[in-house]
C-alpha cells in the first residue's frame, strides 16, 4: 500500500495546478523511491515529467509499484478543499479503486477526508535520453513568466538564443517585434535574482509561446527556473523542488518552414 | 516561424 504525508498541502496543490491544463488523465507511478508522473499533452508537442522523491514526504511508505490513474480536473476539485498549510496524506491500497486524501489543519483540530475514484489509463512511457545541453540558463521563475507573457502579446513564437553575451528572447509578429536580453547576473545578497548561463556552444531555437506560458503556471513552485537547450532537440524547462524532486517540461521546437 | 515538431520525433516509446 501507499502512504505518503506532506507537511503542507501546498507543494502538491501547486504541482497539480501547474500541469492540469496541459495534461488531463495521467498515472501517478508510486514505488519506494517516490511518486513520479510522465504525460504528453494531447497534441504530442510537450511532455511533463514530475518526480516527488520519497524524501519529500514524511513518512513515505510504498511496498510495491502502484499506478494511480487520475483525472487531474477531478483531483483539482478535491485539492481545492485542502488548506495550503494543511498536512496532506495520500493513501492507496495495492490494487486501488480510489485514492484516499486526508487534509489536517492541526491548529484547528479539523480533519477532512476524500476518496477520489481512479481510472485505468493505458499510458505510453517515453524514454528521455540523457542530453549534454549546449546551454543551461538559470533565471528567476517570475522573470521567465514575465518574458513569455510580454512576448505573447507580439507573436505566437519566441526564439531563444544563448550566446556568451547572454540569453535573448525575441518575437516577431504582425504589429512589430520585441526582444528581452538577460546577461549573467549574480547579486550576492539576492540569490533568487541570479541569472546564470552555462554555455558549451551558442544555440538558437524557436518555440511556441502558448506552451511556455502554460509551463509558467509552475512558477509558485520555485524561485528559479532552469532552461536547457541544444540544437534541434526539445527544450527542457525545470522547476527544482526541495531534496532533488522536480517538475520538468519538455517542448519540441519549431524547425524550418 | 518554423514547423511545430512532435515530441515523439525526439523521445522514443519504451
Amino acid at each position: 500500500m501507499l502512504e505518503a504525508r506532506l507537511d503542507t498541502a501546498n507543494l502538491f496543490k501547486s504541482a497539480v495546478d501547474a500541469i492540469k491544463d496541459l495534461v488531463q488523465d495521467c498515472n501517478f507511478d508510486c514505488n519506494d523511491s517516490g511518486i513520479a508522473l510522465q504525460a504528453m499533452d494531447n497534441s504530442h508537442v510537450a511532455l511533463v515529467s514530475m518526480m516527488l522523491k520519497a524524501e519529500a514526504f514524511s513518512p513515505f511508505r510504498c511496498d510495491r509499484n502502484i499506478a494511480l490513474g487520475v483525472n487531474l480536473t477531478s483531483l483539482t476539485k478535491v485539492l481545492r478543499a485542502a488548506g495550503r498549510d494543511d498536512t496532506l496524506t495520500l493513501k492507496a491500497e495495492d490494487a486501488p479503486d480510489v485514492l484516499n486524501l486526508v487534509f489536517e489543519a492541526t491548529a484547528q483540530d479539523r480533519i477532512s477526508e476524500y476518496d477520489l475514484k481512479l481510472m485505468d489509463i493505458d499510458q505510453e512511457h517515453l524514454g528521455i535520453p540523457d542530453t549534454e545541453y549546449a546551454a543551461t540558463i538559470s533565471m528567476p521563475s517570475a522573470e521567465f513568466k514575465r518574458i513569455t507573457t510580454d512576448l505573447m502579446a507580439m507573436s505566437e513564437s519566441v526564439t531563444i538564443e544563448a550566446t556568451k553575451d547572454g540569453v535573448k528572447f525575441s518575437s516577431t509578429g504582425d504589429i512589430g517585434n520585441g526582444s528581452i536580453t538577460l546577461r549573467q547576473h549574480t547579486p550576492v545578497d539576492k540569490p533568487n535574482e541570479t541569472v546564470e548561463i552555462e554555455l558549451s556552444e551558442p544555440v538558437a531555437l524557436t518555440f511556441s509561446l502558448k506552451y511556455l506560458t502554460n509551463f509558467c503556471k509552475a512558477q509558485p513552485l520555485s524561485n528559479q527556473v532552469k532552461l536547457c537547450l541544444s540544437a534541434e532537440v526539445p527544450l527542457m524547462v525545470e522547476y527544482g523542488l526541495e531534496g532533488g524532486s522536480y517538475l520538468r517540461f519538455y517542448l519540441a521546437p519549431k524547425i524550418g518552414d | 516561424t518554423g514547423k511545430q515538431q512532435s515530441i515523439l520525433g525526439f523521445f522514443s516509446k519504451t
